[in-house]
């Protein structure tokens, strides 16, 4: 998949 | 969000203003290692560039502008405004120590390849797609960036207690910037083992790697229970 990871953490 | 998370944020929002304010007030930055303030600008811009591709919430977008623009602001005020306050001979620590393994490591050790999958990649005998090109969104660059981020916050302060142990001393202000930085980490500790319990998250990369940060902070955070609550200054 090509779908960015995403991070919701700062 | 929990509040553990919250706080943390906040406690990290607030040893980055305690700095700034610091070095303003003062006008000096004496005692503070410009090393370790551009690692932090390096590990906020790598990991913030998914502002760029993708919206997470209005505290989420604010936050890593927050923390980016002070983070340059701090590495301004030390090279440029008040350089010649700078205590360069003692910020002596080699930051590509800690750059160059940490960039190896986020190639080798990330969410997206695993080291053997990697070199299929770079070798072009991968499976749906090459690291960059048409089509590509970027977002195995950002992945990799974004690991980078996380191992070199791990010891981006290095360079600041290196300076400190050299010195022999920091200004009490210097040691809560530390404390708020240590707690930040401690704070985010607790935050995983919530996160682990009440929704199944578990970023085995940002916890090893908030372990490791959080144990370099220990011994001086019983330097500074002991210490600083009965003296000016940190002696050590």
């Amino acid at each position: 998949s090509t779908e960015p990871l995403r991070h919701d953490e700062l | 969000m929990n509040i553990f998370r919250l706080t943390g944020d906040l406690s990290h929002l607030a040893a980055i203003i305690i700095l700034l304010l610091k070095i303003w007030k003062t006008r000096s930055c004496a005692g503070i290692s410009g090393k370790s303030q551009i690692l932090f600008a390096l590990v906020f811009t790598t990991r913030y560039l998914d502002l760029l591709t993708s919206y997470i919430s209005l505290y989420n977008t604010f936050m890593k502008v927050v923390y980016i623009g002070c983070a340059y602001a701090t590495v301004y005020l030390i090279y440029m405004k008040f350089k010649a306050t700078y205590d360069g001979n003692h910020d002596t620590f080699r930051a590509e120590f800690l750059v160059v393994p940490v960039g190896g490591l986020s190639f080798l050790v990330n969410h997206d390849f695993t080291p053997l999958e990697f070199l299929l990649v770079i070798m072009y005998v991968s499976y749906d797609m090459a690291l960059c090109g048409p089509g590509s969104n970027c977002s195995h660059c950002f992945q990799i960036l974004w690991t980078f981020s996380i191992y070199l916050e791990s010891v981006a302060i290095l360079p600041q207690l290196f300076m400190i142990s050299k010195t022999g001393e920091a200004e009490t202000i210097t040691t809560h910037y530390l404390f708020f930085l240590g707690l930040y980490r401690a704070l985010y500790l607790i935050n995983w083992i919530w996160r682990f319990y009440f929704e199944g998250f578990f970023d085995l990369i940002a916890i090893v790697a908030g372990v490791v940060q959080t144990i370099l902070y220990c011994d001086f955070f019983y330097l500074y229970v002991t210490k600083v609550v009965y003296s000016e200054r940190l002696p050590l």
